[in-house]
């Protein structure tokens, strides 16, 4: 899963 | 958070200092993009909205509000306070078409169709080519200064770095993402030409000048 409340990286 | 992560967030960091400490120390913008930037400001503002929505973690949320602020702070120095020394005349790569098509596709081709995954995906894909208008000014003029290269070069290496995080990730976490390594891999390919410039001139100690 990759989706937005996922993303950790900038 | 693995050492490619970190030092390719580091090697980001860098290059937005450098530039701004550049234009800060010179009193000066010329060689610089005021395009380009308009293009960062812009990927980290689409990028960066979910600040408001989704909380990662402590140095996930400075290091977007240091990227968004920096981005914005250059944008001022370049039209604002030096906007006399802003090179014009040579900065005249056309944005929207750069703009348009990332818009387009990031509609297209994207995790999820909601307003911040589609943006996110924009900020991705525009992040890609971002530094066209750059690379179109330098190739104009035919030189840089050198800390406008150590500036190229530090934004270059940052997402070659996370190529390599994203590597590792696959192997290690089976983590994979695959909208930002195809972008990251045409952003990457696009610094090539200037990388090899960069170790064949710059580390060397001469100035930055393009083959006639």
């Amino acid at each position: 899963q990759t989706l937005i409340e996922n993303k950790d990286e900038l | 958070m693995n050492i490619f992560r970190l030092t390719g967030d580091l090697s980001h960091l860098l290059a937005i200092l450098i530039l701004l400490w550049k234009i800060w120390k010179t009193r000066s913008c010329s060689g610089i993009s005021g395009r380009s930037q308009i293009l960062f400001a812009t990927v980290y503002t689409a990028r960066y909205l979910d600040l408001f929505t989704n909380f990662v973690s402590v140095y996930n949320s400075v290091m977007k509000i240091i990227f968004i602020a920096a981005a914005f702070a250059t944008l001022y120095l370049i039209y604002v306070k030096f906007k006399a020394t802003y090179d014009r005349n040579h900065d005249t790569f056309r944005i929207e078409f750069l703009l348009a098509p990332c818009a387009l596709l990031a509609l297209i081709l994207n995790h999820e169709f909601t307003i911040l995954e589609v943006l996110w995906t924009f900020s991705i894909y525009l992040e890609s080519v971002a530094i066209l208008p750059q690379l179109f000014l330098v190739s104009k003029t035919g030189e840089a200064e050198t800390i406008t290269s150590h500036y190229l070069f530090a934004l270059g290496s940052y997402r070659a770095l996370y190529l390599l995080n994203w590597i590792y990730r696959y192997y290690f976490e089976g983590f994979f993402d695959l909208i930002a390594i195809v972008a990251g891999i045409v952003q990457t390919v696009l610094y090539c030409d200037f990388f090899y410039l960069y170790i064949t001139r710059v580390i060397k100690g001469r100035a930055l000048k393009l083959p006639a």
